[in-house]
């Protein structure tokens, strides 16, 4: 329904506006509709600037700042309507040490009222993980569990 | 409702039953490249009642089922279960005398599939319901697999107004 | 040319069929036509086999062993026909560490005969660099590059 | 043809010039997320004759100049040199006499583009001449941008056949 619809992206929008700056260590950014008069047909447009750089076109962005900018909305989504579990493969993959730690500490924080399960190669995200499944194939071709329970 | 355990059998690497136990919190899944991680995604993907095996990296459906190894043989059927807590109280009134709600989906080669819940058999239709209903469905937010983060910034603009649809 | 393009073909697949089992530590891997009679039109399908597991679709490959087969291509037809340089970006992002050990030794051998610059956010690979460059952007998005010579 | 020497000014974010020495070897650039690596691997694409403003990441090729920054005006130029050494003796004959062959490319804002073989302006025609002949062509396997690794795999087998073709 059109008026849902428009309350929703107000939502995520000022959810958005806050999340990218804390995962950027600053920068601001913005949600825009591309058809504001036809919200059944309206796309969605991303308007991304980084900590002390100029506005430019989304495809600018280097591989980590568009991940992390992916990221941002994401979780603005997850934090307007959670769901109860939510599972990353990998999402830290192109990020840095800096940007994997802010990441990490919003899912700790999301983590109080829903379930997250990562998988990841980075050693940082293992770090603030509750619980830990380490999954091998001693045996070539047969996945097997073993579980590292942390806390 | 939140996730309790995860228990995989002959689904894609996974050819003796593995049963993952999920705490509150964050839990990480670990290995090295290949050992089965994104496997375990395919597996919550495919018991919530994913359709399309393409998104299951498959070719068919029969694709999930362990296909063999050097030393294995193949098998001749999957099946996944999920088992959930309904302590949070956010469950349909039908199941409010469970303490726990279990969805189970099987697969043979030949082709049949079985969906069962609470070990009682159903159609994919009450699996879905059931997921629907409880808020708890497969929404593009709530799972990102491997590789797809990209897709929202190369997305089309209209191609991802379904992420507000989804949360509206 | 038909001519051409068949030896090309044969020497490339005999490479890759020796550096797949070197990049997997086992398995083996080919490449096939997908029309043999038509040379000037033919695809070319990759068959892989990781050590231990049955040949299996492609597609069922996981992140990683996609990136390292892709990467085993690369690198058997750089061996049949080398040029001077080589770039790659970030290559290794999927990789776990055993196997961006064995990518990086073959990167050493092949670095006695061509250029090799690797951008890279990994320890392992920046140890086996002859030359470090860190880019910094100290002043924000204004980059700056600080060379670390190492040898 | 060896890489001796990258000279970057105005192009992307390397608004002042930078230098980077190409010794023989492994050569690692590193930093975080948005410093400009990748704009390096752009800016030796297009000082080899790129004329697709997409396969840089821009939408138009006025993109690759120095846009400015909270603290920065826009620069009207952007200028890569890329220096060869000669020593290995792979060079067409024309160029026997060089210890060094120098290319630079230019962009200024009005679109105006300028190329320069040795300081001396030329056209683009003989830039790429130069690479085809000396085989340093930006050949699909020997620059490898970031994420496109996995285009090799998910490509149709019909697409994957150039590969085979620029090294036959
Ligand atoms: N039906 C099947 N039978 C047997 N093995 C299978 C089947 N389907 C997939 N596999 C194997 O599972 C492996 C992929 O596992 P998965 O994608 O979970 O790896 P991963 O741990 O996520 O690795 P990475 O870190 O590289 O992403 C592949 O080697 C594939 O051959
Ligand atoms: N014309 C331009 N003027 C100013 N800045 C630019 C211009 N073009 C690109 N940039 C900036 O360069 C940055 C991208 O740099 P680059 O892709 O090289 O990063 P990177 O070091 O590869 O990072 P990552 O590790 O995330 O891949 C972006 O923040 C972008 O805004
Ligand atoms: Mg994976
Ligand atoms: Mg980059």
């Amino acid at each position: 329904t059109r008026k849902r619809f428009a309350e929703t992206f107000e939502l995520v929008n000022e959810k958005f506006k806050e999340v990218f700056p804390r995962l950027f260590c600053g920068g601001k950014a913005e949600l825009k509709l591309t058809n504001e008069d036809d919200l059944l047909e309206t796309g969605l447009d991303i308007v991304v600037q980084p900590p002390g750089k100029k506005l430019q076109n989304v495809s600018l962005l280097s591989g980590g700042e568009k991940a992390l900018t992916a990221v941002a909305l994401i979780f603005s989504i997850f934090l307007i309507k959670p769901s109860p579990f939510c599972l990353l493969d990998e999402v830290d993959a192109p990020l840095d040490d800096a940007n994997i730690g802010r990441f990490n500490e919003m899912i700790r924080e999301m983590s109080l009222f829903s379930q997250f399960i990562l998988i990841t190669h980075s050693k940082t995200t293992m770090a603030v993980a509750d619980t830990l499944y380490g999954v091998t194939m001693e045996e070539p071709g047969v996945s097997k569990l073993v579980s590292v329970k942390l806390n | 409702m939140k996730i309790k355990r995860l228990e995989i059998s002959g689904f894609k690497s996974f050819v003796e039953k593995a049963s993952f136990d999920f705490p509150a919190g964050v839990t990480a899944v670990v290995g090295p490249n290949g050992c089965g991680k994104s496997n375990v995604v395919d597996a919550i993907r495919w018991v919530m009642g994913e359709q399309s095996a393409k998104n299951l990296r498959g070719r068919a459906m029969e694709d999930v089922i362990f296909g063999g190894s050097e030393s294995r043989k193949p098998l001749g059927m999957a099946e996944v279960s999920l088992v959930f807590s309904t302590s949070d109280g956010r469950v349909p009134a039908k199941y409010l005398n469970y303490s726990e709600i279990q969805v189970t989906r099987r697969l043979y080669r030949d082709g049949e599939s079985e969906y069962l819940l609470n070990k009682t058999p159903c159609r994919l239709m009450d699996i879905t319901e059931l997921f629907m209903d409880t808020g708890v469905g497969a929404r593009a937010y709530s799972i990102i697999e491997q590789g797809r983060i990209g897709m929202i910034l190369m997305a089309k603009p209209e191609e991802r107004r379904f992420l507000i649809e989804e949360a509206a």
